[in-house]
């Protein structure tokens, strides 16, 4: 169980809510 | 024998026993989501986390993502009347919760709660505590040690900054607070081994 957030789906929330202001950057 | 849930980001600590494991799973998440977008927003407004390299980012947000989440919902412990606060609303006792299976992870939850709230700190100094918390070079996975370093030597800095400003007949606030970052990692290594627990059952 080395990586919790990935467990709890975590990572798939935090990339989702990441993406737009990442996406703005690319832009 | 019924099953519960003793975490406060559950709407109620108990669970449906006709729903499968999956469905329990699924709605705790839909409970917890919110809190963790809002520590994603909270992440993308401290200065400089956005010029991090996005997979830094994510790295930082999954570590830290519960230790933010305990800082900002210490208010949920009522060390005083010894209850938490669920996020449905509903209050419940410390002895409700170990008879329903909670464990020391509850009472540690307690004490961090109860020291952090006894240092007073104003909203602004909280969150620049918080964001301390969150920009922590050694969490695994970092791939850009350096530049995730002087982001956190950065925001160390501006937190004794306002701490020696705000309170300057107490210089040992600054001292206890960087000591809570040590607790907050037992916390969650605690956190880690009940969830574990509980995917497991």
């Amino acid at each position: 169980f080395s990586d919790p957030a990935s467990n709890l789906g975590l990572e798939d929330i935090i990339r989702k809510a990441l993406m737009g202001n990442l996406e703005e950057r690319q832009e | 024998r019924r099953l519960h849930l003793v975490c406060p980001m559950n709407t109620s600590p108990h669970v449906d026993p006709q729903k499968s494991g999956h469905e329990v799973w699924e709605e705790f998440a839909h409970s917890f989501t919110p809190a963790v977008r809002e520590v994603v927003e909270f992440g993308k407004k401290i200065p400089g986390f956005r010029d991090l390299c996005q997979h830094d980012q994510v790295s930082l947000l999954k570590a830290g993502t519960f230790e933010v989440l305990v800082v900002r919902f210490a208010s949920l412990f009522d060390v005083k009347d010894r209850t938490v606060t669920f996020l449905g609303g509903t209050k419940y006792s410390v002895d409700t919760l170990r008879a329903m299976g909670s464990s020391d992870l509850l009472n540690s939850m307690f004490d961090f709660s109860e020291k952090l709230t006894n240092l007073g700190l104003s909203e602004e100094e909280m969150s620049l505590f918080t964001a301390v918390v969150l920009v922590s070079a050694d969490r695994s996975g970092i791939e850009n040690v350096n530049s995730v370093e002087m982001l956190q030597e950065t925001l160390i800095r501006a937190l004794r900054g306002l701490i020696t400003k705000n309170h300057p007949n107490e210089s040992a606030i600054f001292t206890k607070l960087l000591l809570k970052l040590p607790d907050l990692r037992s916390l969650n290594n605690m956190h880690s081994e009940q969830l574990l627990a509980f995917k497991v059952h």
